[in-house]
Order: structure tokens, then sequence, then C-alpha cells
């Protein structure tokens, strides 16, 4: 399934995890 | 009245309607580790989906997603049941991207933890278009935001 513009949002406290 | 709301971003909390697609819960903390990346994540929700443990199409129930600087809560649409509860300091992060079924309609990806950040659900809904999701994940942003301003 071909998946087009995606949008993410990441929680600082969890940068990187 | 003449409150002003809105401009005030502390009280930011918004409302959008959403349908629940599904859960897959306790996942061990290594496993988390592999879903990092955007399109690892996409790719674990179309693998459950094909597997049957997350079906493509929710079901047609409208729920009420609400974000605040508390975090994400999902209710009925009456408001008389709170149906899921994520505090903000539990969401890891917020995925949307387009369900690829031709409808326009988008998936929201919520990642959570557990308050000893050894495991996590992904929580996963459907908007009913990208600019509902857009927002969603803007009002996130912004309580992200706020709750960092708040703790230094």
């Amino acid at each position: 399934i071909y998946k087009s513009a995606v949008t993410t949002v990441v929680n600082p406290k969890y940068e990187g995890k | 009245s003449t409150k002003s709301s809105g401009n005030n971003s502390s009280e930011t909390c918004a409302e959008f309607r959403v349908k629940y697609v599904g859960a897959i819960e306790k996942l061990q903390f290594d496993m988390s580790k592999m879903l990092q990346e955007p399109l690892d994540l996409i790719n674990f929700i179309d693998a459950a989906q094909q597997d049957g443990k997350l079906p493509f199409v929710p079901g047609d129930k409208e729920m009420i997603l609400f974000v605040s600087k508390h975090g994400v809560k999902v209710a009925s649409l009456d408001q008389c049941d709170v149906l899921h509860r994520h505090p903000l300091y539990l969401i890891v992060r917020m995925l949307c991207y387009d369900d690829g079924l031709g409808a326009g309609k988008n998936l929201l990806a919520l990642k959570t933890t557990d308050p000893e950040q050894e495991g996590c659900t992904i929580w996963v809904y459907q908007c009913s278009s990208s600019e509902q999701a857009q927002s969603i994940c803007k009002v996130l942003s912004a309580s992200f935001d706020c709750a960092l301003a708040s703790d230094k």
C-alpha cells in the first residue's frame, strides 16, 4: 500500500528512543 | 462571553472526531526500538493489518479525540465515557499518513510507553482527512512545547 505524506510529532522527552 | 479563547497557547485544547482502528499492546522494549523510524512503524502497522491483528477499516463508531497539554483522551461521542487516556508524558510519538486506500483518509498512529518505559503500545485511529490529521499533530506538538516550557 503506497504511503504518501507522513507527518511525525516526537515527544522531546523521548528524542531518539 | 468576552473570554478570548485559543490565543493563549497554554490552554491549547482541541477536539477531533475520529474512528478507532485498534491497538497493538505490550510490545517489548527492544521491539519498540525497532519502531523509531516512521516507515518502520507504518510497515509494522501494515503487517499487523495483513496478519489480522489490526483491521484495515475501523468500526463505524465515531469517537472524540481531545488533545491538550495533559495528553490525548478519547471519549464516546456523547462524552459519557472516556475510552482511552494517554498522558502526555507517556506519549512517545504520533505519526499520521494516508491509509493508501484511496479515500483520502489518514491513519493516526500513537506510540505510547509505560511509566517504567519497558514496553510500548501502538494505538491506531482513522481521521476523516489529512487536514484533520495535520491539525491533530499541530496541537500535540504545541502541547509538547508547552510541557517542555513549563519543565524549565
